[in-house]
């Protein structure tokens, strides 16, 4: 029997809206730990790999591990259905082949209830090693959004270098080119206005824009994200989902011929 | 001219 209730319902909202246009189909692994889903878009190019943690909800019960394969979109539906103040249950049994969501609004004037189907989903979960990066940069999420909106419109590939100087992204197409360069700000008077870079050595790396464009639709989540960065290894760009958990996501880089 | 890489490329399987 699963049984797991979050007060905060609207963050598991934010999170699937964030993923169910790179990832269709996904497996939402449930174990005494909490809820983890690691899915990679069709073309095996990116990966999303979320946990919230069983301390971030009120209740939870997880008789035994359980995987539970859903169809993202649909799950987005019936989360469209809560009250962005709603308390969000999920119940589901050991056997069963649906799962339950139950919303309450704050005053528990209004309780809603909606069974999805679940499906048969094979999961190729890939292991992801524990990196020391060369490079880390947490800045404004809304910036990061921006630099990948702006950029979209130059080019379709960006090169990443991370220096001393700052991190800079580059682009260029028919149009010509762009450069944007973010540099560390610990002054800013307000915390969500700080960019921080951690660099270890200089790296350089060339991804696709469009990916990390789709990345972007995480920013509700949070106020910042980190973009971790190490030669020849993938992009990590992570959004904490509050102090519950996190969600991130992995690009594969493109490689010079 | 940049080939793009697979995760799997990286990544081993669990």
């Amino acid at each position: 029997m699963l049984e797991a209730r979050l007060v905060q319902g609207s963050m598991l909202r934010k999170v699937v809206d964030a993923v169910k246009d790179l990832v269709s189909d996904a497996n939402i692994d449930v174990s005494s730990s909490g809820f983890s889903l690691q899915a990679m878009d069709t073309s095996h190019v990116s990966l999303i790999a979320m946990h919230l943690r069983a301390d971030a909800f009120e209740h939870f019960r997880c008789d035994r591990p359980m995987s539970m394969g859903m169809s993202l979109a649909n799950l987005a539906k019936v989360l469209k259905c809560a009250g962005s103040d709603d308390i969000v249950t999920l119940k589901a049994n050991d056997d069963g082949d649906t799962v339950t969501f139950m919303f309450e609004s704050p005053k528990e004037d209004r309780v809603s209830d909606f069974e999805l189907k679940l499906m048969d989903i094979d999961s190729e979960h890939l292991g992801i090693p524990d990196t020391d990066y060369c490079a880390t940069v947490t800045m404004p999420a809304g910036e990061y959004a921006r630099i990948c909106k702006d950029l979209s419109s130059i080019g379709d590939t960006v090169v990443i270098s991370a220096t001393k100087d700052g991190v800079k992204f580059t682009t260029s197409g028919d149009v010509g080119t762009a450069n944007v360069t973010v540099r560390q700000n610990t002054t800013a008077d307000k915390k969500e206005d700080q960019t921080i870079i951690d660099l270890k050595e200089p790296v350089a790396l060339t991804f696709a824009l469009r990916y990390l464009t789709s990345f972007a639709k995480a920013t509700p989540l949070a106020t910042h994200v980190t973009l971790s960065m190490t030669r020849e290894l993938p992009v990590m760009v992570e959004y904490a989902i509050q102090d519950m958990g996190h969600l991130r996501f992995y690009l594969a880089p493109k490689i010079e011929d | 001219k940049a080939t793009q890489g697979r995760l799997e490329s990286f990544f081993g399987p669990v």
